[in-house]
């Protein structure tokens, strides 16, 4: 089972969907695909349309549950989504509220490493969406995955956002015993506008060996997948965004296949 | 003086775009402006040139001096930027431990309301610019603000964030006084999308009494703004998004008026 963490502190860059489009893929190519929603805002679930209001049982159960040394059944928050092969673990807004209570509760960085030991056997692949923001659910999906997927938005400020965004997560990898592989993919890239070019250009200079070689470009196809519930294999399976998200998971896999 | 502050839980919708250029407007309209930079990912301090790694004051020191009832003189923490009457209060990554110290701390939720009071006479207008999450940062700008701006963009996933922050922001506000008047800002809108149109037309049913009657399109001049430091007014004050602004304030500054 391979665990992969979709990351980044800077808000609307594509790691939502990034999720549902590479969990779709892997699904459509034959994996058995866990998704796992730790943001409390909840756009993974929304999108699959569950409610996060209405739901009796999600990741933050097992959080809690794992953190405060209860039995937890994991399945029981697994749901399914309407392709074959790829599920979901939903969020709800009470995991806004883990921070608060992580200066009380020792080992609460662990919770996700934990929980995902009972399905080892279950998923090949388990994708975790995670929040904008910089906590211990970051830390969490952090301290679980097998590598790291940053979407970066190719425009100027969210190269200034990457910086930082690399420089946490060396100080919070001090905790991992192997240093965690990451790939950065440039999002939202429009070769008609100056700032995608010169920021893919920036990119491919400071940060060529964690860099896809690839882009995903600006495709309004994603936003109608969204809207109709599906991912986006599922909507549209020739639109621009799969074929270049295809490409890009052609590369994690091979990045990542056991020698 | 008047505080507003633009928040929504949902990431990338336009917060700081939005901060950003307002503060512009109102600078060039003559009134003393302060932005205030409580987002621990520091985008707002990154787009006037502030590396937020090496300042060594910012709004964290504000909050952790105010909540440990220490002395703290708020001037102090106030730069400058290009712009006249345009004044900024950058942040830091420490904003992003708030969270752990709150369940510690008595009356956390009012840090920033209290170190407003000191400001009252310098500046006619405040906006506070909040991170993409429901924590004591958004519940410190919701307290301390007499009205919030909600920039929603106009793709289906933003509406279903809307309605959660909507409840969310009802939780938190029974704390005040008065009801908190709010107000909706489509952006990102282009009239060729389905996803704009279906987007627009569902705000004006569901949200009529708060939704801004005009919308922010998509603008590219607004990201070449922020490459180059400048707000969107002084980069290119005839721009679509800067015309789309300006009658955005004129609408604020009409409803915010003294009567
Ligand atoms: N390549 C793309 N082309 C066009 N639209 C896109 C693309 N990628 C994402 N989007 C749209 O942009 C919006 C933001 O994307 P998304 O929600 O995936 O970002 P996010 O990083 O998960 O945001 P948050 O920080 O709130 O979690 C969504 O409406 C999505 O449909
Ligand atoms: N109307 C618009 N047209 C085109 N680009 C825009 C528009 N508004 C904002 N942008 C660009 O979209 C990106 C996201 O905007 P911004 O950073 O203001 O969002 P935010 O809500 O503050 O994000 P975060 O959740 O990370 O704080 C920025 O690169 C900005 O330049
Ligand atoms: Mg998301
Ligand atoms: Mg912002």
């Amino acid at each position: 089972m391979e665990v992969w963490t979709i990351a980044n502190q800077k808000g609307g860059v594509g790691k939502t969907t990034t999720t549902v489009t590479l969990g779709g893929l892997l699904a459509a190519w034959g994996f058995r695909t866990l998704m796992i929603d730790i943001d409390p805002h909840a756009s993974l679930s929304s999108y699959f349309g569950y409610d996060p209001d209405q739901l009796e049982r999600s990741s933050f159960d097992v959080f809690l549950a794992i953190t405060e040394r209860r039995h937890v059944i994991v399945h029981d928050v697994i749901l399914e989504t309407q392709s074959e092969r790829l599920h979901l673990i939903p969020a709800t807004i009470g995991l806004a509220g883990l921070d608060r209570q992580s200066g009380r509760l020792e080992g609460m960085g662990l919770a996700l490493k934990k929980a995902l030991r009972q399905l080892i056997s279950d998923y090949d692949y388990v994708l975790v969406d995670c929040p904008p923001v910089l906590g211990i659910l970051l830390i969490n999906a952090l301290a679980a995955c097998d590598c790291l997927i940053i979407p970066v938005q190719t425009e100027f400020l969210a190269l200034k956002g990457l910086e930082r965004m690399l420089h946490i997560i060396n100080m919070v990898m001090r905790v991992r015993t192997a240093p965690l592989p990451y790939t950065i993919v440039p999002t939202f890239y429009d070769p008609r506008t100056r700032s995608s070019l010169e920021t893919l250009a920036q990119l491919q200079r400071d940060h060529q060996s964690h860099l896809w070689s690839g882009h995903i470009p600006v495709d309004t196809k994603l936003r109608d997948a969204s809207r109709a519930g599906m991912t986006p294999i599922l909507y549209d399976p020739n639109s621009r965004a799969v074929l270049a998200y295809s490409e890009l998971l052609a590369t994690l896999r091979h990045q990542t296949l056991p020698y």
